[in-house]
């Protein structure tokens, strides 16, 4: 059995898709047997592959979920695609713990044929990010280095030690990733200080640029490496690729 | 009785806070007895004016809302801060729809002593988005020149069409706002002409540019017109305030 890795935050616009997509990504070209899940109803995940979202996601109706995989054309690579009909599954998920833990437990049955799993989650900690939470192994948090980002961390780790201790003791900190990092500017430089003075090791040696490239590869419906594979975004997120494979 | 704005967009990241924020400072620069209401479980708009949330949110235990409202030290401008309990009210307004409205109507009967009236939202188009829609006069939806953004509008308008029909009918486009503007770059001004082509005159004239006085800001406590009076940021949302007030 693979790797179940979630990458969330609560606070928007950090880079969650970006990274969830360009690791998937990173990890087939290293020959991984990969699936990109959704769980955002905004399906940016989804869209990033040039795939579309679905009516029903199988998440919400039980469908086996070999049935709804979709192959993205990139070798190693298979999609979960997104669901916009997710409203039902975040009410669905934040009316019953013993829903979520349905949810939890179908999603888990089917990831053993992978080597690498990610998970997407949108800009909340409401009951999709923590469905995901409750079944993985890690959790990779991306900030953007900027004052409300570090704000948010602090709640998000709450929630994350709550899941710890009630549905998933397997489940560990996978890592902090800076992101749009601008190391000309001195917010930057000072917030990156303060996080791996407060973090340590937790934070990432590898720090993803702002790189427009990464911006632009979502309306060409692929990943970085294949949009734009010599831009310091692919590099940053090749290189990230290897130090998370090297944190077994 | 004055204007009520709400900001939404459920896709994270676009500026909600940041102009919701500096919409509030700039009105009540111009002498508007403002209110900023920050409905966000993250209470980024209540920590970017120097206060901190509270415990239980007057929404949630139906205080008097003018108990709850707090002063920030700028003339002109009160705030109802946010409350991480939001998390209660979210699954709240999920449950039914009439606890959103009722929930709406102790806002509403609060604000007829404001001129102007900013609600900020979390990025989701749960209960929260919804219950202030169900309250405003308008609703303005800030966007970034990228492909993502683009996607999210859709799904976003299809939601304030359903609150339009069914909670309030009096509720308007207020405009469509381009934030964090990089004329040099080519997705930025496609972006711009396509978004422009499709929405028109709802699209403002006024355009955000990117400015890291914007970002630092927050970290001060107060909001960019007391923070750097002369950068660019300032200067457009002090433009983007005039043009809000022109159209009534
Ligand atoms: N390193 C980067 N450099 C430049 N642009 C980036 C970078 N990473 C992400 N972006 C762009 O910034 C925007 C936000 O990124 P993304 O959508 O991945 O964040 P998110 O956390 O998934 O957002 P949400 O909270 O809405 O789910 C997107 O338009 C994306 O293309
Ligand atoms: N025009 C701008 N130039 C530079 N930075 C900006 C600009 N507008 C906002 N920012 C910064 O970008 C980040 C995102 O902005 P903000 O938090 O206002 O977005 P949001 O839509 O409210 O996010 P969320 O979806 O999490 O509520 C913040 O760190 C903010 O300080
Ligand atoms: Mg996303
Ligand atoms: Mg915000």
């Amino acid at each position: 059995m693979g790797r179940v890795l979630t990458i969330a935050n609560q606070k928007g616009g950090v880079g969650k898709t970006t990274t969830a997509v360009s690791l998937a990504a990173g990890c087939a070209l290293g020959g991984q047997k990969t699936l990109l899940v959704d769980l955002d109803p905004q399906c940016n995940a989804t869209s990033a592959v040039g795939l579309a979202p679905v009516q029903r996601h199988p998440l919400v109706d039980a469908r086996p979920i070999r049935e709804a995989v979709q192959q993205t054309g990139i070798e190693h690579l298979e999609v979960l695609p997104g669901s916009q009909s997710f409203r039902d599954v975040d009410a669905l998920a934040t009316a019953a713990d013993t829903e979520s833990m349905r949810v939890a437990e179908h999603l888990a049955a089917s990831l053993s044929v992978y080597d690498m799993v990610l998970v997407d989650c949108p800009p909340s900690l409401g009951g999709l990010t923590r469905t995901a939470l409750a079944t993985s192994d890690e959790v990779l948090m991306p900030i953007q280095c900027e004052y409300f980002a570090m704000e948010g961390l602090t709640q998000m780790i709450e929630v994350i030690r709550q899941v710890m201790t009630t549905d998933n003791a397997r489940l560990e900190f996978g890592g902090i990733l800076l992101t749009m990092y601008e190391s000309e500017l001195d917010l930057t430089r000072e917030i990156d200080r303060e996080v791996r003075e407060f973090f340590g090791d937790v934070v990432f040696t590898t720090v993803v640029p702002r790189d427009v490239a990464l911006a632009e590869a979502p309306s060409h419906g692929v990943p970085i490496m294949n949009y734009a594979p010599r831009s310091q975004g692919a590099r940053a997120y090749i290189e990230l690729c290897l130090e998370v494979l090297d944190r077994v």
